[in-house]
């Protein structure tokens, strides 16, 4: 299967909160995105990795113009589910390699990673489907990581070695 | 914009690994995912959340099949980049709620992860994007989760809030 990397892809109108140290039971993400759900906040990239000793940690990104509102809902939830603290970070934007295939491409994710570490971007989140890989980075190397990004994967696509034997 | 949830859908034949503990550092996700892309293993579902005091976790999914060798590349990694140990669980599935426009629907991820609540099962992971949002789960409970998913968004789509103002 030839894999077919679209394009590169960013945002970076977002803001980043991450709510650190939840328990890790039935209920908690329930609890914490209904509570935005219901104040029509629109979330995206929500990540949560596995509990390590019964608590984890969930980031999820929203727009510049619902930041303090949701702010204002996270620091209430946070403490009826006993979480240690709120995070925010509003120098955040998000960065994508856009395709068809992404699960089947063993490469793709290695290649998107090491071009940023070769600008010494450091990597603040990660979420993935099958269509894309997504990394959020600091906003200030948003041009330069796009710009990486595409002459690796689009310009030079003659040595996309990414998994199409 | 009317939110389309179009399916849920559900793969059980994958495994997931976590690295605790990486360095926060840029490279370090280059390191660990071309290793598994070197030896042509696809990966699934991503999933770092933000460091805290420097350090973080990193989860994500392979195949049943590619499971020994990548716990095999992993270990020697972890031992590379200074990860304080890797965590193999084989009884996961992702399900999944896809959709488009899920990005700007407040409410989707709220109802999915109440959904799953109301039946006492706990998430183990989750990852979005715009059009799908997926949560691992024990095995056992992918069958009573889809049935669930699908009766709370297919089968009563009348009554489906989610931010379609
Ligand atoms: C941490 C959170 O995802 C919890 N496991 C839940 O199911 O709600
Ligand atoms: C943790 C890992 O993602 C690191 N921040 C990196 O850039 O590689």
């Amino acid at each position: 299967e030839k894999i077919a990397v679209r394009g590169i892809t960013s945002t970076d109108k977002e803001v980043q909160f991450t709510i650190v140290k939840v328990p890790d039971k039935p209920g908690i993400a329930a609890k914490i995105f209904k509570a935005l759900g219901d104040a029509h906040i629109a979330v995206d990239m929500i990540v949560q990795t596995v509990s390590v000793n019964g608590y984890t940690d969930m980031s999820f990104t929203v727009s510049e113009n619902d930041a303090p509102l949701a702010k204002e809902i996270l620091e209430k939830v946070a403490k009826e589910i006993g979480a240690e603290k709120v995070l925010m970070d509003p120098d955040v934007s998000k960065v994508s390699v856009v395709g068809l295939g992404m699960r089947s491409a063993y490469g793709v994710a290695g290649k998107m990673f090491d071009v940023l570490a070769k600008h010494n971007i450091n990597i603040k989140a990660i979420s993935t489907s099958e269509i894309r890989i997504s990394c959020l980075i600091a906003r200030k190397y948003t041009e330069l990581a796009v710009r990486a990004l595409h002459e690796a994967f689009i310009e030079n696509d003659k040595v996309n070695f990414v998994g199409d034997k």
